[in-house]
């Protein structure tokens, strides 16, 4: 579902050029669990971005089922981002204004669900994290894992073939944690694609195959176990 | 040096109130470092922010060195906080508009530190964090655990005797993690006193003791091992 060759990232920064990503290769098949493992500042949520469609690469090609990204439009790339994609910021990205209830129905209104679907569906999906009692509360009206749960609750909302998540445990303790893995387990099950980052030596065993990256390129690549 | 009797915050929501802080009672010594854990939204970040002088409580008592924070008067308290306390916040709080070096130079200002030497020394904080190759990159220019360590640098740059450290490593992979504990022993081996929240169970027994919290109170309070 994910092929990419060669895929490079650059930041001008004053008369340097950081190579955030310095040609990268990496082949995601429909229905796999990968774990991306590296070093702070490595080159992991740029990676990430590019294959959520939410920046372009200075270099090399990314297909998703088969169609070359670059070439898309921005109308299509969006429907892709919307249909197929669900996206875990490690920076969270909640509408500061809204409530969590309003945060999680956002993908939903924007793929045209009707009102009263698609709030039993965040609804749903905010119990499914264990925020059943804090939908109305406001981002700042939630502690830090609260809010990295309503993250997680709008990236499963739309039921993505894709869940990408950057960093999803980060802010839980190990209990929660583990809830949270579950539901990503189901995903799974279901048939779709999963690929996570973490710093977590244990998160990253819960999935099938663990990529590690190292200042900008691929370091190994193995099947877990 | 922290002295805390029946503290309370609340928060209205509607026709409820949520008591995020439920009664605690909590005395740390000069020179201890503690661990608190507990579930997502347990209350450690309210305490967290109590004990900081940056929120006001509903209820109990406060000293800090002896002094009650509530009879404090605004002024006062602001150079407690500069002086005496460095915070590392859950979500970082950068100021986004500025690089890393000026964020890192903040607190060094406002103690009115003359020029030259504040840029010195926040430079070596950022070295000391290894971002001594990061130091004009803005917030939005660093990944999210080099955003991490800015927050750390800039609580560490007024030589604080208390740390206050919610959730420091959460963003780090472990080498990284590493390196940030061990400026932390540091801290506390020069007679410093050091509160972290975390929920990494491997950096909570770096500490000499244990605090676990659960629904607004103190469930237990152990010395470590
Ligand atoms: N807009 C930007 N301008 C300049 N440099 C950038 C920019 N965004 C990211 N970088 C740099 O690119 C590198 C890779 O960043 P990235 O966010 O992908 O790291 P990461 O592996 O996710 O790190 P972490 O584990 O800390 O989240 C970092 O060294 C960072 O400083
Ligand atoms: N402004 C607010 N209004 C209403 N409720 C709030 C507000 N701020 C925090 N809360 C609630 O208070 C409780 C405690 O929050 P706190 O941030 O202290 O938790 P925490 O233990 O730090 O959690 P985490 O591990 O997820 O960071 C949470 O249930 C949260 O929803
Ligand atoms: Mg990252
Ligand atoms: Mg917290």
């Amino acid at each position: 579902v994910i092929a990419i060759r060669g895929l490079r990232r650059s930041y001008p920064m004053g008369d340097a050029v950081i190579a955030a990503l310095n040609g990268v290769d990496l082949e995601v098949r429909r229905g796999e669990y990968a774990a991306i493992m590296g070093p702070s500042g490595s080159g992991k949520s740029t990676l990430m971005n590019l294959i959520g469609c939410l920046d372009t690469p200075d270099g090399g090609e990314y297909r998703l089922n088969g169609r070359l990204v670059s070439a898309m439009k921005d109308g299509e790339l969006a429907t892709v981002r919307n249909r197929e994609i669900g996206f875990v910021f490690q920076t969270f990205n909640l509408l500061q204004s809204a409530n969590a209830l309003h945060n999680v129905e956002m993908p939903l209104i924007y793929a045209g669900v009707k009102r009263r679907e698609r709030l039993e569906r965040a609804r749903t999906a905010l119990r499914d994290v264990g925020l059943g009692d804090r939908m109305h509360h406001r981002p700042s009206e939630l502690s830090g894992g609260q809010r990295q749960r309503v993250a997680i609750a709008r990236a499963l909302v739309n039921r993505p073939s894709l869940l990408l998540a950057d960093e999803p445990t980060g802010n839980l303790d190990t209990t929660t944690a583990g809830e949270i893995l579950s539901t990503f387990d189901a995903l799974h099950a279901a048939g779709n694609t999963l690929l996570l980052v973490t710093h977590d030596e244990e998160v990253a065993h819960r999935a099938r195959r663990i990529i590690r990256i190292r200042d900008g390129k691929i370091e190994s690549d193995r099947a877990n176990p």
